[in-house]
């Protein structure tokens, strides 16, 4: 996933 | 994908939906803080701008389309179609004192300082504290109908289960995002009450 977040959450 | 992360998106989608319905089907807004709703709209709309970046899944995708598309009919109930029924005396919280510290805090602390990245990390931090409004309303008004204690019950949980979904992932993917879970510790702790 893209750098630092988690955003393949929702 | 976790069973946390699962259930705790159902029961996020299930209060999204609760709130909705009860509106749409008592036609009234009583006791529903407008100020809220306008929050996780733009909690929303900031945080899903990469669904027009990247395709991750047709979960995803189709998850946040409902998102957004509910957050902003239940705004259009409160302020337009059912306006007259909106309490606006006793939604009396001042957001911008959320809105600019978030704001800020978002500009200061991120993982990566780009645009899309700050939007994320604004509409993390706006997300823990979205509900105070609402929170705010029903200690004003000193009660809360119970369809309205189900919609902050799912919207407690949902948050409290991506804890659960954080833990899983660090232990079996050794993956986290301290912002996240930071912010998702004070979304639910404001819900306990």
């Amino acid at each position: 996933c893209p750098l630092g977040g988690s955003k393949d959450e929702l | 994908m976790n069973v946390f992360r699962l259930t705790g998106d159902l029961s996020h989608l299930a209060a999204i939906i609760i709130l909705l319905l009860k509106i749409w089907k008592t036609r009234s807004c009583a006791g529903i803080s407008g100020k809220s709703q306008i929050l996780f709209a733009l909690v929303f709309t900031t945080r899903y701008l990469d669904l027009l970046t990247s395709f991750i899944s047709l979960y995803n995708t189709s998850m946040k389309v409902i998102y957004i598309g509910c957050s902003y009919a239940t705004v259009y109930l409160i302020y337009m179609k059912f306006r007259a029924t909106y309490d606006g005396n006793h939604d009396s919280f001042r957001v911008e004192f959320l809105v600019v510290p978030v704001g800020g805090l978002a500009v200061l602390i991120n993982h990566d300082f780009s645009p899309l990245e700050i939007l994320w990390t604004f509409s993390i931090y706006l997300e823990s504290v979205a509900i105070l409004p609402q929170l705010f309303m029903i200690s004003k008004t000193g009660e809360a109908e119970t369809i309205t204690t189900h919609y902050l019950f799912c919207l407690g949980l949902y948050r409290a289960l991506y804890l659960f979904n954080w833990i899983w992932r660090y232990y079996f993917e050794g993956f986290f995002d301290m912002i996240a879970i930071v912010a998702g510790v004070v979304q639910t702790v404001l819900y306990c009450d």
